[in-house]
């Protein structure tokens, strides 16, 4: 069975929030090293990938392979009942028919339970091999979003050039076009705001810029995002949080002339 | 307008 222990709901909760308008119906993997979400977008553009590790949980036990198919609409619903800083606590039998959600305010006054009916989702995966990307680019994530916001308003698409005077993001549109060029940024006293680009070879993509602004969604999960880009290859968008756990976005590209 | 690549065709399903 699997019993997983969150110190605060919140973490959850941005989570699905983050996915939901990407993905709705999705399976839960857990085992134990932790939950694993894979899945693709409708149009088989872009691509979520979740893992929440065992060490995010406090205690985490999951002693064989559960799936929990879980439609995120249902189950946003049921995490509005808790409030961010409730203890949280996942529960379903080996072969489970329903999830089991507990919320226990931090002065233990109050405890909600519920339990959500499980879907049986045949999920079509992908197998994403490790790759060595061209260019590795960190950034504050709240200055990623406002970047592919403000592009949004002038394109449907982006470029997003890396080179060795830094990234550009530069966008054509009906009414004009723009470009953001951001250079290497680094701040001792607060790291967040730093800005890395890693580079072997430059790099040119496009990609369209509804995905990124729906990925921006994680933003709240970390205050810092890594772009992975390679010519060849998807882009990699990752929100690291806490424990090793993440929030993968890979997004393909759009194919100039 | 650019055509919209789909990630099957640089990701293996299975």
């Amino acid at each position: 069975m699997l019993e997983a222990r969150l110190e605060q709901a919140q973490l959850l909760k941005k989570v699905v929030d983050a996915i939901k308008d990407l993905v709705q119906d999705c399976n839960f993997d857990c085992n134990d090293s932790g939950i694993a979400l894979q899945a693709m977008d409708n149009s088989h553009v872009a691509l979520v990938s979740m893992m929440l590790k065992a060490e995010s949980f406090n205690p985490f036990r999951c002693d064989r392979n559960i799936a929990i198919g879980l439609n995120l609409v249902s189950l946003t619903k049921v995490l509005r009942a808790a409030q961010n800083e409730d203890i949280l606590t996942l529960k379903a039998e080996d072969a489970p028919d329903s999830l089991n959600l507990t919320f226990e305010s931090s002065d233990k006054d109050r405890i909600s339970e519920y339990d959500l009916k499980l879907m049986d989702i045949d999920q079509e995966h992908l197998g994403i091999p490790d790759t060595d990307y061209s260019a590795t680019i960190s950034m504050p994530s709240a200055e990623f979003k406002r970047i592919c916001t403000d592009l949004m308003a002038m394109s449907e698409s982006v470029t997003i050039e890396a080179g060795k005077d830094g990234i550009k993001f530069a966008c054509n549109g009906d009414i004009g076009n723009g470009s953001i060029t951001l250079r290497t940024v680094q701040d001792v006293e607060n790291k967040e705001n730093n800005i890395e680009i890693a580079l072997t070879e430059p790099v040119s993509l496009t990609f369209s810029l509804k995905y990124l602004v729906n990925f921006c969604k994680a933003q709240n999960l970390s205050k810092t995002v890594k772009l992975h880009i390679s010519n060849e290859v998807p882009l990699l968008v990752e929100y690291a949080m806490e424990g090793g756990s993440y929030l993968r976005f890979y997004l393909a590209p759009k194919i100039g002339d | 307008q650019v055509p919209q690549i789909i990630l099957e065709q640089y990701y293996k399903s299975g």
